[in-house]
């Protein structure tokens, strides 16, 4: 188990496959000052954009139940690439929390 | 150009 992160409300977003893009943009990893992926663009056309509920600072906790805590980002990276890839699923789960201010 | 802090890596999907 890694250090604490406060989570107080994650979500649990599902973004169906039904672009030829993902449409997320995402910075930070293990190692970096932001240890957990953040959203930083949504493309508008990308699926993660027609599902309407990823936003722009959202923090990546898990892809498909998979946890991103404690991975570098191109690790963090591949991760999300493989989940919008395989065709066993026709969406992929992420569990996102919102930054505290 | 960005600040140095600003330089992270970003990927798009």
């Amino acid at each position: 188990t890694g250090s604490p992160v406060p989570v107080l409300s994650a979500t649990l977003v599902q973004v169906v496959k039904n672009a030829n893009t993902l449409g997320i943009a995402i910075e930070g990893g293990a190692n970096t000052r932001q240890p957990l992926p953040r959203i930083v663009t949504i493309q508008k056309g990308g699926s993660a954009h027609n599902c309407g509920q990823l936003k722009v600072g959202h923090i990546i906790l898990e892809v498909n139940g998979i946890s991103l805590r404690g991975r570098e980002h191109k690790d963090a990276a591949r991760i999300i690439a493989e989940a919008f890839k395989t065709k066993e699923k026709d969406h992929i789960d992420f569990l996102v929390v919102e930054p505290r201010l | 150009s960005p600040p140095k802090e600003y330089e992270d890596e970003v990927t798009f999907f």
